[in-house]
């Protein structure tokens, strides 16, 4: 769908909407949902594809670690939690193509220096 | 900035690039047009050119509208969420999600549209070697916020690309160094 200079407005709020039941979510706790965000970390490679990707819906180490490689590649505040500005950034449309393509380790955030690898663990 | 992995990049007898839209789509010249601007963005600051091209199989970049699965084990998702993707060089492959409201050449833009320039501008970058920013003026930052247009290179991006490619010999490295993009944010900035 092409459009010259057409007004057109979805609403972003059914989405915001969707995706506020984990603002403040922390490890331990289990929302029904969170395994639907662990295929979107899968998706974008920060959890290892060779994993299955029949995720539980338990806040674990293995989301954590996920968040806080999203965070940081990011540059949003490591926080290890579902926080405002981490959702909100996860609901923008994005490129389809990963952010992280080697496990465990980015090489997104080179804080514009040196280029190092920022490693992660699982 | 950053390359993906093992810094592929086209090589140097190929600084003549072919692009080719895949013919099924039908696309008008004004879609066309925002594909040979976001490609200008990149020539301008690197030896390399880009010609378009009729045969679309013999085109070094082939570029395709489609709609969730395409073949390419990296399916599209409807509206909004997923935009595009790109493969790293050389195999030169560029997919958009069929399913977006792309805005072709407008000024005005809305929630629930996306600037096809600025997502041309972003995939090409991939196209070339440039992996994911982290830097948010970076044109190679991995969102784009809907009603967004982002069609500058930042210094981030040029830097990457001329580590790649060398720089363009009539780049004066000053004036297509901006950001330019219209965010709203809670604070008002525009």
């Amino acid at each position: 769908h092409f459009y010259d200079n057409v007004v057109l407005t979805i609403p972003r709020n059914s989405t915001w909407n969707y995706f506020n039941k984990y603002l403040g979510c922390r490890v331990g706790q289990k929302i029904k949902g969170l395994a639907k965000i662990k295929q979107y970390f899968q998706r974008f490679g920060y959890i290892d594809n060779s994993l299955s990707n029949d995720f539980t819906d338990e806040f674990d180490q293995l989301l954590l670690s996920a968040l806080k490689s999203y965070q940081l590649n990011f540059n949003l505040k490591i926080t290890g939690e579902f926080d405002i500005s981490t959702l909100q950034n996860m609901v923008k449309p994005r490129c389809g193509n990963p952010d992280i393509v080697k496990k465990g380790t980015t090489h997104m955030n080179y804080g514009g220096k040196t280029p190092m690898d920022h490693t992660v663990a699982h | 900035f950053s390359f993906f992995e093992g810094q592929p990049r086209w090589p140097s007898s190929k600084s003549k690039l072919k692009y080719a839209f895949l013919p099924e789509n039908q696309l008008t010249d004004s879609v066309k047009l925002a594909f040979r601007r976001a490609f200008d963005k990149w020539s301008k600051v690197t030896p390399l050119t880009f010609t378009e091209m009729d045969s679309y199989r013999s085109a070094d970049i082939r570029i395709g509208f489609f709609v969730r699965d395409h073949g390419d084990g990296n399916p599209f998702d409807g509206p909004m969420k997923i935009l595009a993707h790109a493969f790293a060089p050389p195999i030169g492959f560029f997919h958009l999600d069929g399913e977006e409201n792309w805005m072709v050449d407008g000024e005005y833009l809305k929630e629930g549209m996306v600037d096809l320039e600025s997502v041309a501008v972003h995939e090409i970058g991939h196209l070339l070697g440039l992996d994911h920013s982290s830097e948010k003026d970076a044109v190679m930052f991995p969102t784009l916020e809907d009603g967004t247009r982002k069609v500058e290179l930042s210094r981030d991006d040029i830097e990457g690309v001329q580590m790649l490619y060398g720089s363009n010999p009539d780049y004066n490295g000053s004036s297509t160094v901006y950001t330019h993009h219209q965010e709203n944010d809670i604070s008002g900035y525009s």
